[in-house]
């Protein structure tokens, strides 16, 4: 299992963000506003940031990594498909079989 | 005169951004929408980066730098700036008296 896959699997929610970045920004607030207590990386920030990184390129695919969203342990996607949902009001039933909310 | 003036200061419309930056991507995009030909410089790519990105904090008086949008040599602001602007319909007249349309 790779490093993000197990990090992601620890806590019903868990986003990989940068805290220079106001999107992630946006992401992090909207998931708070839910509740939710969202276990954050700022990969910035710690020092196994980089190699996060790299591990994150293989999940999401694309090399715009950041936000990277995990629910349930399953990757849901960056920014765009998080509001998505949200527009879709399918994300708070995510959450909730998640056990996150 | 500093670098960031200087450089404003010798096309209609100048952004500095990040290429790895979505709000920045958002940012440019409008203005290219505009008809408008944006001078670009992408600090995570050119020599100068990190110097013109201190010149910048002076100026936008915010760690939060990019983007940074000079219309007609003015600062103007970052992405909320220019979007409340584009919502006031006031970001074409600015363009215009610019010589930037
Ligand atoms: N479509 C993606 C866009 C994500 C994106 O553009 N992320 C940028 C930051 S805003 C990124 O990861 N850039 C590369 C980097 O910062 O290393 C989403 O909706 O989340
Ligand atoms: N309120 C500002 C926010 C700008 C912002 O948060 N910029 C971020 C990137 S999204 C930034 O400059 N971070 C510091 C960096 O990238 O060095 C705007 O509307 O433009
Ligand atoms: S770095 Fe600017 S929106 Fe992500």
């Amino acid at each position: 299992m790779d490093m993000v896959t197990r990090m992601a699997s620890e806590k019903p929610v868990v986003i990989f963000s940068k805290s220079s970045c106001s999107m992630c920004h946006t992401i992090k607030s909207l998931l708070l506003e839910f509740g939710v207590n969202p276990t954050i990386y700022e990969l910035d920030e710690i020092s196994k940031g980089r190699e996060i990184e790299q591990a994150l390129l293989i999940v999401v695919q694309n090399p715009m990594v950041v936000p990277a969203v995990f629910i349930g342990g399953q990757f849901v996607g960056g920014a765009n498909e998080i509001i998505s949902l949200h527009l879709q009001q399918a994300l708070q039933p995510m959450l909730k079989d998640a056990g996150a909310l």
